[in-house]
């Protein structure tokens, strides 16, 4: 799990994951 | 040569179906790539910046009540919010507090046409997702899939006609027989364009933008000569400054708000061609072309729908 | 042969620059008062798991306060591992009623598997990381995963992990 410094009461934490042959940054912004 | 010229890009374009038709929407992703994606308990400002912040204009939502995916927040929501907020100046407290989860209850308030959310799996042929497109009047298409372990909906992507017709003309040497001038190709659309003056209230810009179901707006001036235009994604920089308070400002003004970065607007003539157009495409992110004539007197729009259009159905 | 006959150009007054002095140059009243928007990407800085500068013990404390908290459940932690905590974890949507029922009838794992893991960076620097670990059905049957090598484990939805370990977060945001 990444996560980013919690901004404007909101918060990011993402996890990259392969689909497929493929990676994806899945990022989620949630409110604090 | 006309002859030579018309079988040719008929040719081309059979050509290019059946490579839209031999791919899937798996192939256009990137090998590694982003995807931000938002919770729908967000409030809408906040989301604003993190649209703005991450230099995107829409993002899937997630509804982590249900633990499914929950539609695109696209410009069309924030320009509900800014007329919702002009047809209701004394709710100003729910609209600061708005949370995206509440975008669909502003779309019914102000009686707004839902978009039609197409989705469609990755493995699908491409032809397919631009068909749904273009169906769909959207100008992207969310890639769904779902978790093998717990049937969970997975965003995997969204695919937009930009990253189609960018991933055509990167993969199709064909595009560079398209040869015949778009004037002759029933691709411009010139009857009523609406478009405005350097004067008008942006409101009344943003009234324009939906009562048209379009994405953008031209600015002439008394010659009818173009001199800029009003694109849905501006009203994100006008919420963003806040002045969506003062909605009386001139869309000449609200313009001020555009950053530096914005790279102008795109135009041509009815003697161009789509080889060169998709050349362009391939070099620059332009999102449509304005038509004009030699006087730089405006004549219509050609938007990346009508070319995605022509390119499946044309001919 | 393309470039020479083209018309395609850009056009002039629609540049921002150029916009802003004419509206100046028009004496629109507001011209002066609006500035553009300044789009600064800031590069979103990324750090594994939470960082915590805390001794270790109060830090595995909180987490502990935390998950139970927020209903999650742990294996009782070996002697010799006090920094690794298993947690299992319901993960109760408001899905349809038969939630547990995909489609076509299988049973959705329901039981999120994850690994907490306090480690230390250097001196009173301390990482606290999370590991997505399986699904569970709280049946008891062990889940499909077994026999789904992580090669073939081709399409994870990574919501779930991230939607918990975001509650988890601000759990500790908060408590702290």
């Amino acid at each position: 799990l990444a996560t980013s410094s919690i901004k404007h009461n909101t918060l990011c934490v993402a996890s990259i994951v392969r689909y497929r042959q493929k990676y994806v940054t899945q990022i989620l912004y949630a409110p604090l | 040569n006309r002859e030579k010229l018309h079988v040719e890009q008929k040719l081309a374009i059979e050509s290019i179906r059946k490579f839209l038709d031999s791919k899937t929407s798996y192939d256009v992703l990137p090998v590694s790539y982003r995807l931000i994606v938002l919770d729908t308990s967000l409030m809408v400002k906040k989301s604003l910046n993190v649209l703005l912040q991450n230099n995107i204009v829409s993002a899937p939502l997630w509804d982590s009540k249900t633990s499914k995916f929950a539609g695109l927040l696209t410009s069309s929501d924030f320009i509900n919010v800014i007329q919702y907020y002009f047809s209701n100046p004394d709710k100003f407290e729910l609209v600061d507090k708005l949370q995206l989860s509440g975008l669909k209850d502003i779309e019914k308030a102000i009686g707004a046409e839902p978009l039609d959310m197409a989705s469609i799996h990755p493995s699908k042929p491409l032809f397919e997702a631009c068909l749904k497109m273009l169906n769909s009047k959207s100008r992207r298409i969310p890639l769904i899939d779902k978790d093998e372990e717990t049937h969970r909906e997975i965003v995997v992507s969204v695919l937009t006609q930009y990253r189609i017709l960018k991933f055509v003309a990167l993969n199709c040497r064909e595009t560079h027989f398209l040869k015949r001038p778009i004037g002759e190709l029933n691709i411009i659309s010139e009857q009523n364009v609406k478009k405005c003056r350097m004067t008008t209230p942006v409101i009344d810009v943003i009234q324009l933008l939906t009562q048209g179901g379009v994405s953008s707006i031209p600015i002439v001036d008394e010659e009818g000569v173009l001199i800029n235009i009003y694109e849905a994604i501006d009203v994100l920089g006008l919420i963003k400054g806040g002045i969506y308070n003062d909605l009386s400002l001139s869309v000449g003004e609200a313009l001020m708000r555009r950053s530096d970065d914005f790279e102008g607007v795109y135009t041509c003539t009815r003697n161009d061609k789509l080889s060169t157009i998709m050349d362009n495409i391939r070099k620059s992110r332009i999102h449509r072309f304005f038509v004009v004539d030699e006087n730089g007197r405006l004549v219509g729009v050609m938007t990346l729908s009508d070319i995605l259009k022509y390119i499946l159905l044309g001919e | 042969s393309n470039e020479e006959d083209s018309t395609l150009s850009i056009l002039p007054t629609s540049l921002p620059q150029i916009h802003r002095a004419n509206m100046l140059a028009q004496g629109f009243p507001a011209a002066s008062k609006i500035s553009p928007l300044v789009n600064k990407k800031s590069k979103t800085r990324w750090h594994f798991g939470i960082r915590s500068h805390s001794y270790p013990l109060d830090v595995m404390g909180e987490i502990y306060i935390a998950l139970k908290n927020l209903g999650a459940e742990w294996a009782k932690p070996s002697e010799e591992d006090l920094w690794t905590i298993r947690v299992r974890w319901r993960y109760d949507v408001l899905e349809n009623s038969n939630a547990f029922n995909s489609e076509d009838g299988k049973k959705i794992p329901d039981l999120m598997k994850m690994v907490i893991q306090l480690f230390q960076i250097e001196t009173n620097n301390y990482l606290v990381d999370f590991k997505f670990d399986g699904w569970e059905s709280n049946y008891g049957d062990m889940t499909k995963r077994s026999n789904i090598s992580e090669d073939e484990m081709s399409t994870f939805s990574a919501y779930p992990f991230l939607h918990l370990t975001a509650k988890l977060i601000m759990e500790l945001a908060v408590n702290s």
